[in-house]
């Protein structure tokens, strides 16, 4: 069980590696047990270091910073143990449109392995899926689904 | 296995009856503030099991069954089905479809069925054990709680890696 | 004292209501004192119902709808007790294209009593500034301050 | 009275000196993820007397310094300078212009400046008092926390009424 999550934990902490560097388009960040020798107990810690910045604590990143740096880590644990599918609530939120691509790009890459379910307001979002579903309330406090139409995106 | 349908009824703002169809893929929710495309994601955790009103955005579960509007009348029943492919058998039953459903009568009674036969909880959860389809999954993130992975405290984050373990 | 809070409290209740109806088109809102008895150390209640809905607890509104209800008290003190500015980082990240109109239109109309400094990467909210600068990083790691150029805006 | 300037240098990432003049009205501040905009939020509460390096998403204040990047040294020195114009003598000082100054050394020393004169924090305070302006206004509002006048407990919330009475 220790030799478990010790394997599960490296493996994620490989990919977090490779998958920060492609959705940051370098730099380099890392997850640490901060305390390796109680492996079954310990608390995890995440290192992070922007392209052309130095190392700082995770704190002093930026909103944008912040959200693209979870999505690398919960990538990395997706692609480590996938599921069927995965749903993702305005992830994007605090995306600006270069790092939306990026993000687009990712969830695009990962396709074949899963469905993927996501809530946003974000046109660029909105560009990479292969379904799109409006939910709106026509009556006051009744939800309907209706069909959006939108640019390449085909339509439900 | 793969996710085919989700059908909510009765169940937050979904007064009336929708059906979403998924794909392979990705599927896109869209749509105004405050319609419901939270509610959905809601849907997804109740009908897997979730047992915590709070973490529905609610006070009680009671919150969870429609409660009424301008134009409408408060449901009495609230119900979500859910409903997979298991050609692959990733699922240990012989049902080449799976759909769990879970309602809540206003009176407080609740009841989890699958593929329509009354069920336990209890059951259902081992039926997905080791898919990674469930309530604390890594693979559901709800609105806000994108960065919640680098706010927790060291420990907290240990318990989505043990998940993952 | 406590009459010092009292009338505070009723001036900000009292715009609330009404700040509240105007960023929602209709609907209702309050704040209530828990504990009436013990003014000086009651905690406040904020009860809300968007327009056509019932009313629930806060908790059950959508991400939008908190970020435009928390958007109408804050204007509402700040209208109780104005700052010669006031600073928002980010505050429509959740608001959808109507929403952000409304908050928009609210901001405009409080422009003869202060000034504001908006953070955004809304097109939307960047419309209706008197002038915008763009922060960027040209060199890695170091902030400098660039002209925009966008639409109707002045730029600096 | 009303707001003039800011200038920042040294302070988190602005390495170089730069200057942003507000006039009446809204001013945008606007740019890609990571590059600066609420560093400059930052620089404002750090200016008017900011105690708490972790409300400045620091661990320590020795973090506010621009500690280097890829092409520039670390600084020794991070200062930002705040100017007001009083010339309807809202503050209670017969200046017409207002500037507060606040530094720090890499050596931990600290100081503040009041029309370049060295001056406490206690005197800044007293000079800005029921003017609206100071480090726990809430007429700042930082990045996601917009939503924290509703998630708050009906008692931390009190406390923004308390400075609004
Ligand atoms: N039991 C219920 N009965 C009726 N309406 C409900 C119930 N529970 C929640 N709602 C309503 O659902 C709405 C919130 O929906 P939801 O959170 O899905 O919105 P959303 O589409 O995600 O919006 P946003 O873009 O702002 O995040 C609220 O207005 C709330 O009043
Ligand atoms: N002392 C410091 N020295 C150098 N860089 C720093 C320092 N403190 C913070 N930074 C950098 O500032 C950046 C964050 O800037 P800021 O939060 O202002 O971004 P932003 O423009 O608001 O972005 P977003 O749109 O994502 O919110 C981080 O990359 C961080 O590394
Ligand atoms: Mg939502
Ligand atoms: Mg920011």
């Amino acid at each position: 069980s220790r030799d478990r999550f010790k394997i599960a934990f490296e493996q994620i902490r490989d990919h977090f590696r490779s998958m920060f560097r492609k959705l940051f388009g370098g730099g380099r960040a890392d997850i640490v047990l901060e305390n390796p020798d109680e492996i079954l107990e310990s608390g995890i810690e995440i290192v992070a270091q922007p392209p052309g910045k130095e190392l700082q604590v995770i704190s002093l990143m930026s909103g944008g910073e912040k959200s693209l740096t979870a999505i690398a880590l919960l990538m990395s644990i997706f692609q480590s143990k996938p599921a069927p599918f995965a749903i993702m609530d305005e992830v994007d939120a605090a995306l600006d449109e270069a790092n939306n691509d990026r993000f687009n790009r990712i969830i695009r890459e990962f396709v074949t392995q899963s469905q993927f379910i996501v809530i946003t307001h974000s046109k660029w979002t909105m560009n990479i899926a292969d379904r799109l579903y409006g939910v709106t309330m026509q009556e006051p406090g009744v939800s309907t689904r209706v069909s959006v139409k939108l640019g390449g995106a085909n339509v439900a | 296995m793969f996710l085919k349908r989700i059908t909510i009824a009765g169940f937050k703002s979904f007064c009336d009856r929708v059906d979403f169809e998924f794909g392979p893929g990705v599927t896109g929710i869209v749509g105004p503030n405050g319609c419901g495309k939270s509610n959905v994601v809601d849907a997804f955790k109740w009908v897997l099991g979730e047992q915590s009103a709070r973490s529905l955005r609610g006070r009680q579960m009671i919150d969870m069954i429609f409660n009424g509007s301008s134009s409408r009348r408060a449901s009495s029943i609230a119900q979500v089905d859910i409903v997979f492919d298991n050609q692959d058998r990733s699922l240990p039953t012989d049902f080449e479809e799976v759909t769990v459903s879970r309602k809540l009568y206003r009176s407080g009674e609740s009841e989890y069925l699958l593929n329509q036969q009354a069920a336990r909880l209890k059951d259902i959860r081992e039926l997905f054990m080791d898919t990674g389809v469930g309530v604390d999954s890594y693979s559901v993130i709800e609105q806000g709680r994108v960065d919640g992975l680098l706010q927790s405290n060291p420990v907290e984050r240990r318990i989505i890696f043990d998940e993952a373990a």
